[in-house]
């Protein structure tokens, strides 16, 4: 049969940084072809096909119905593979090479991540898994 | 390629949409 691909709606404008992903305008709508867990999802709106933030689209049926994985306290290891410098208040700033705790996947690629006494969010794209088990 | 997604963090959403956070 055909593939149904889910709809999703812009929640707000959003003007693109790089070739390959695509304009958005409040209320457009867009076919979802590929979620990545980076938090780029890859989607086609008409003739175009392009990448854009998951943080600006909500599912057109349901909006409130994200199918977000729930937060996982234990926390999982992952290694960080590149530092970032927090932007946000409730951002996390990492070196590279640094082992953190994997509490909540966000859809937005924006992970809850613990270090030590520390909480906050951080680029899933940096962060890369150890497959260690965690000491307890 | 088109199909290899942007190498840098995709934005936060605008502040005053932010979904609930934990």
């Amino acid at each position: 049969g055909p593939i149904i691909l889910e709809t999703y709606r812009a929640i707000a404008d959003y003007g693109k940084s790089s070739k390959y992903e695509l304009n958005l305008k409040t209320g457009d709508l867009l076919e979802i072809v590929e979620k990545s867990p980076n938090g780029w999802w890859f989607c086609q709106r008409e003739s175009q096909r392009g990448w854009v933030p998951a943080s600006y689209l909500e599912p057109l049926e349901g909006p409130d119905e994200m199918e977000e994985p729930e937060p996982n306290y234990e926390g999982e290891l992952y290694i960080t593979t590149k530092g970032y410098t927090a932007a946000e208040d409730d951002e996390l700033t990492l070196g590279p090479g640094e082992t953190i705790e994997v509490i909540h996947k966000l859809l937005d690629g924006w992970w809850v991540v613990r270090k030590g006494e520390q909480t906050g969010h951080y680029p899933s794209m940096y962060l890369r898994k150890t497959g260690e088990k965690r000491e307890v | 390629s088109i199909k290899e997604p942007p190498q840098n963090p995709p934005p936060r959403p605008p502040a005053e949409l932010r979904r609930k956070r934990p």
